[in-house]
């Protein structure tokens, strides 16, 4: 920063400016680029995520805060280390035993006036089960001491399309350098012609990290050997079988057997409902 | 006072030593860590430092660093490098050599597989208590997502979810099949 970037002299609000639409909601950012924001050493969005929308797993290269302005659902934080402790069983009556069905690690609900914290650098991923859509305003604070990199709010994604799957690694890298080149060039010209929103958008969707898929960038053959699994698995996980782009929020249109706790008593019969609906078989933390 | 702090602390410490790994595999290799808890300067300095050895054909996972970045300086051997930034392009994609220096930013995901003749590298990193997180294994990022989370990300069916999960036998290393692109018998 100059030394007199951060002197106000005055103070505008702001509507969010930008929006990188997906299949199952969208994210409207405040101008990561606005000064006043820039001096803040944060930035904001708000996740709009439709019924049933799973926002992938990913995480950020700052600690996130985020508000639940409204709906509800289930997410999960991913902490290293840390065991699985949410674990389900299923009962054998052939041979009057259990075996697992799952067991990951914590889980949690939302609902409507909820602060949530993702750490820095941890997966999570967030779960619109309700009837509504859910807004979430996140807050990323690129300025905290946890970031050493810059201080765009930069998001790394584990699942979803990425324009380097298209091909191998080096070939996709020279396809994207060249595609690079080409839209930059593009860009020139259109933000000319008008337009600018749509390249701000762009350019801001490839820069933070919408558009892409970590796993993509390693060779799938590496892949299927570190997670000692099939050719077919390994493609679907970077992204290579996937013919459409379905954006960092998809739909889910199956029912997902998350592992949830009961609920307890004082609970409303319709949370009691929602819970069972999730739980599928039986389940003990 | 500062005597009893800095000016008798203790500021060396043998890495190499095997006895001393952190992670240990007899076929796979090893990798030894110092940081703040094992040697208290590191606190200090707000850095860290790793020696890790890896044997032909195989590989440390697909991870990367939480908190710091990593300058990776090749020892012994070499080994193939991929470092995938958040678009997922592949920003390091070359076989590094022993004498050769390489970074690997925060956040960037990293795989390395050793080459023919193996792979011996020392690291620094610029946290004192450097943290790593797993794309795969035991104790993997993946195996803390419900199945069901990891089935809808990348359209699998539960069962293939399930197993996917139960298959990631190992924390830290990998064996590189015979038709892995990296592999010694592949001739890439």
């Amino acid at each position: 920063q100059s030394p007199n970037e951060c002197q106000f002299r005055q103070i505008n609000a702001f509507e969010p400016t930008l929006r990188i639409q997906a299949e199952g909601g969208v994210t409207e950012f405040w101008d990561p680029y606005n000064q006043q924001f820039q001096c803040g050493g944060a930035h904001l969005y708000r996740h709009i995520i439709q019924p049933r929308g799973l926002l992938l797993p990913s995480y950020t290269n700052a600690p996130l805060v985020a508000y639940v302005q409204q709906g509800q659902g289930e997410f999960g934080i991913v902490v290293p280390g840390c065991a699985e402790t949410y674990q389900s069983f299923q009962q054998s009556e052939q041979q009057g035993g259990s075996s697992f069905l799952d067991r990951h690690q914590k889980i949690g609900s939302y609902k409507q006036g909820d602060i949530i914290v993702f750490p820095e650098s941890a997966v999570h991923w967030l779960f619109n089960s309700g009837n509504e859509q859910t807004v979430l305003i996140v807050l990323q604070d690129t300025s905290n001491d946890a970031n050493q990199l810059d201080a765009n709010p930069l998001r790394f994604f584990l699942a979803g399309n990425s324009q380097q799957s298209q091909g191998s690694s080096q070939q996709g890298q020279r396809e994207q350098g060249r595609k690079q080149g080409q839209r930059e060039q593009g860009q020139r010209e259109q933000g000319q012609h008008g337009g600018k929103q749509e390249l701000m958008t762009e350019r801001l969707r490839e820069q933070l990290g919408y558009n892409g898929n970590i796993l993509a960038g390693f060779d799938v053959q590496i892949v299927k050997d570190a997670l000692n699994t099939d050719m077919e698995t390994a493609q679907k996980i970077v992204g290579e079988r996937s013919q459409e782009d379905r954006g960092h929020i998809i739909t889910v249109d199956r029912d997902l057997q998350l592992i949830v706790p009961s609920s307890s008593s004082s609970s409303s019969r319709s949370e009691e409902q929602h819970q069972t609906r999730k739980q599928g078989g039986g389940s003990s933390n | 006072g500062l005597e009893e702090t800095l000016c008798t602390a203790r500021v060396r410490q043998n890495i190499d030593n095997p006895r001393r790994a952190d992670i240990y595999d007899p076929q796979a290799g090893r990798f030894t860590t110092l940081n703040s808890l094992t040697l208290p300067i590191f606190g200090q300095v707000r850095l860290s430092a790793a020696r890790g050895i890896l044997n032909r054909n195989w590989g440390v996972v697909p991870k990367w660093c939480m908190n710091a970045h990593s300058f990776i300086y090749v020892t012994k051997g070499s080994a193939q490098v991929q470092i995938v930034n958040h678009e997922g392009e592949t920003i390091l994609d070359q076989q590094v050599q022993e004498g050769q220096l390489f970074l690997v930013p925060q956040n960037f995901a990293v795989v390395k597989q050793a080459g023919d003749q193996g792979f011996e590298w020392v690291e620094f990193n610029t946290n004192e208590n450097a943290m790593f997180n797993t794309l795969s294994g035991r104790t993997s990022t993946l195996a803390g997502l419900p199945a069901d989370i990891i089935a809808a990300s990348y359209d699998l069916s539960s069962s293939k979810a399930q197993s996917l999960k139960q298959n990631m036998n190992s924390v830290w290393f990998y064996q590189a099949s015979s038709s892995s692109p990296w592999s010694s018998s592949s001739g890439r």
